[in-house]
């Protein structure tokens, strides 16, 4: 953001001579101050000059200031050997103010009528950042990155750094850098390019349980080791990686690590280099993957779908059982079933059972009664046969005797539709006959 | 029965015992809660009786026996146009006794068949009379207990009606033989259905299946020469006896 200009002040205008564009009258001694808004510099073009000529603009002349400073003093017009014309280059302004000095003397040659000037000023932001360092040492407007804005500029700093209260210059800060984000770019403060000596800079990956971080360093990785009788060791420089509940892990070396998986979802860094040595640093992309759950099985008399070739957090399966079984959890019936990958890479559900499903006893027969034929009891599948007490009972017509447990945990005959059958008396068939043997 | 026999354990497993105010009747099992009988069991002095009063019992070819577990009637439905008040007119002489409880069959209890639509009646075919009634031993008639039963043929229809009217003319008023009867029996006399057996089958015999061709209704004295007994033609009351049952 920038300050919005003043709006006392203009950002463009127009200025001219007395009487312009009659010609100005003799004796004059007029001034115009000409002011923009901070951070922004004056560009003055003439449209028309016209003033009596003499050398060195002795009598009449226009006179540009800069504070003090003398920018230009002008007299005569475009087609005069004699004074000083600007022509068609702009005047620009050091700073935001303009100071323009109008004057006449009492002669005024009549065959002259010499109309003045006309001139148009604008606000022209300064680009302070591409601005010349100043000679007086104070070194640049920003230590380390500068961003021009409009009527301004603002400081910035690489990371690592932070901007100090002068919002001028940087100062070494890489603590405390929490990165939240599934993916990203870490460095060390100047990579590739060695830093400051003695630092410690601290960097946070903490993202989402059910997310596990993988470090890719890249191939230039410097951080100083020194050698010791048992080999190299990160004694003075080092990046420390401690993922939760293992041991921290010390690097160094001119070696990239290359990948690193964490397996965790929170990693620090600690970056130290002392006092002396030199380490170029490192750079490294980090990348989250989702927590694996282990396969979920399979299940007898039953299906497990999708069927995919890893599981990972927050995906979901689904249990279903073949026809004439029914899906039991704790000894209970679900309808339906379905677990999800949580991020502690465990199904928030054992996977059900498949059981066979039970069409209950089946309609007691009045005068009857029934058989299996095939089957465990009343399981899917089964089959009974209805049978009346004969010889004083028989089935009615034709019907159907041969009932089976279906899938729908109902009894059916081979006909779609579920008839009881029925025992019918028997008439006028006594088990013993009268027998006369006697002729 | 008069000139009969004994009827062995469960060959006549339909016969039914009814004692309507101490008299003694006949009837036939015929569905697991009907019971089918004559009506003039069931009518006293023109009114159908309560079945309260109405004591049922089947199961056994010995009285005393039965007597041990009676069962219950429900309701007593008349034929509607059974109109006996002097005890001469014996057309329409058909009842139905629902029980207040399902029969489960068995070797004593076993419903007979119902005539099968356009059923005959052969003249001199053999039939089965039964019956807890008045019975005989040849020389003197008594009350027996035991379930007797009796072979008789059916009875030309003309032939009967000449035998009535040869009655009618020595003894005066006898019952008309109607189309809604039958008779059967043997001319020599001596073999006949009697008093207390009204109500009961008289059975003919189709493919080894028997069938309720007759109820006992009425005849001249029993086992006379030349009279016959005379049965209720139930092949005539199929469509009454189907819609009774059905309504009730």
């Amino acid at each position: 953001c920038s300050p919005l200009p003043d709006s006392e002040l203009q950002m463009y205008g127009e200025v001219h001579s007395p009487e312009y564009p009659q010609p100005y009258p003799p004796n004059l001694q007029e001034q115009w101050d000409l002011t923009v808004p901070e951070g922004y510099q004056i560009r003055l073009t003439f449209t028309h000059l016209d003033i009596e000529a003499s050398a060195n603009c002795y009598y009449d002349s226009l006179t540009v200031f800069y504070k003090k400073k003398v920018l230009g003093k002008f007299c005569g017009n475009e087609n005069s050997a004699d004074g000083y014309h600007p022509g068609n280059q702009p005047i620009l302004s050091p700073g935001n103010s303009l100071t323009l000095v109008f004057q006449s003397d009492k002669n005024n040659p009549e065959r002259h009528q010499n109309v003045g000037f006309s001139a148009q000023y604008q606000a022209i932001d300064i680009d302070e950042c591409s601005a010349p360092q100043p000679g007086d040492g104070s070194g640049p407007l920003c230590s380390q990155i500068c961003l021009n804005t409009l009527g301004s500029y603002l400081c910035s700093c690489h990371h690592g750094y932070e901007l100090r209260s002068d919002q001028h210059t940087c100062v070494l800060s890489c603590g405390g850098g929490i990165f939240d984000e599934p993916e990203g770019h870490l460095f060390s403060p100047g990579y590739p390019n060695h830093p400051p000596h003695a630092m410690s800079c601290q960097y946070i990956i903490s993202v989402e349980q059910g997310f596990t971080i993988s470090l890719n360093f890249t191939d230039n990785f410097h951080i100083e080791s020194m050698d010791t009788p048992e080999g190299p060791k990160c004694l003075h420089h080092w990046l420390q990686v401690t993922v939760s509940d293992q041991q921290p892990m010390k690097l160094c070396g001119r070696t990239s690590p290359g990948l690193i998986d964490t397996n965790s979802n929170l990693v620090k860094l600690e970056y130290h280099i002392d006092h002396e040595g030199q380490s170029n640093g490192w750079s490294l992309e980090y990348r989250t993957h989702r927590v694996m759950c282990p396969f979920p099985g399979s299940i007898v008399k039953g299906r497990v779908t999708p069927v995919l070739s890893e599981y990972l957090y927050r995906d979901y399966i689904y249990a279903r059982c073949d026809q004439g079984y029914k899906l039991m959890m704790n000894g209970q019936e679900v309808e339906r079933f379905s677990t999800i990958c949580q991020s502690n890479g465990q199904w928030h559900l054992p996977l059900p059972e498949c059981h066979i499903i039970d069409c209950g006893e089946p309609e007691p027969l009045l005068n009857g009664g029934f058989n299996f034929l095939s089957g465990f009891q009343n399981q899917y599948l089964s089959v009974v046969q209805y049978r009346c007490n004969e010889p004083f009972y028989r089935l009615f017509g034709d019907a159907n005797v041969n009932f089976t447990c279906e899938a729908d945990r109902k009894w059916r005959s081979t006909h779609d539709i579920i008839v009881q059958p029925v025992c019918l008396p028997v008439c006028g068939q006594p088990t013993n006959h009268i027998n006369v043997y006697q002729r | 029965i008069i000139g009969g026999r004994d009827a062995p354990e469960n060959t006549i497993p339909w016969q039914v015992l009814l004692s309507v105010d101490g008299a003694r009747g006949g009837g036939m099992v015929i569905a697991e809660r009907w019971i089918m009988t004559a009506a003039h069991n069931v009518v006293n002095k023109g009114q159908t009786v309560s079945h309260v009063i109405l004591r049922i019992f089947m199961g056994h070819n010995d009285v005393d026996t039965m007597k041990q577990s009676p069962l219950n009637a429900t309701s007593v439905h008349v034929h509607p146009e059974y109109n006996n008040p002097n005890s001469l007119n014996y057309n329409n002489d058909i009842a139905l006794i629902k029980l207040q409880d399902t029969i489960t069959f068995n070797s004593s209890v076993m419903p007979l068949c119902l005539p099968a639509e356009g059923a005959t009646y052969d003249t001199n075919v053999m039939g089965l009379v039964s019956g807890f009634g008045i019975a005989d031993d040849g020389s003197k008639r008594f009350l027996t207990n035991k379930l007797k039963y009796v072979p008789l043929p059916v009875v030309d229809q003309e032939t009967c009606r000449n035998s009535i009217t040869s009655v009618k003319r020595t003894s005066g008023s006898i019952p008309d033989l109607t189309n809604n009867m039958f008779c059967a029996g043997i001319p020599e006399g001596g073999k006949d259905s009697c008093q207390g057996d009204s109500g009961s089958p008289f059975t003919l015999t189709e493919n080894g299946r028997h069938w309720a061709a007759g109820i006992v209704s009425w005849g001249v004295e029993c086992g006379r020469r030349g009279t016959y007994g005379v049965y209720t033609r139930v092949a005539n009351y199929l469509d009454w006896i189907k819609k009774t049952m059905q309504e009730n």
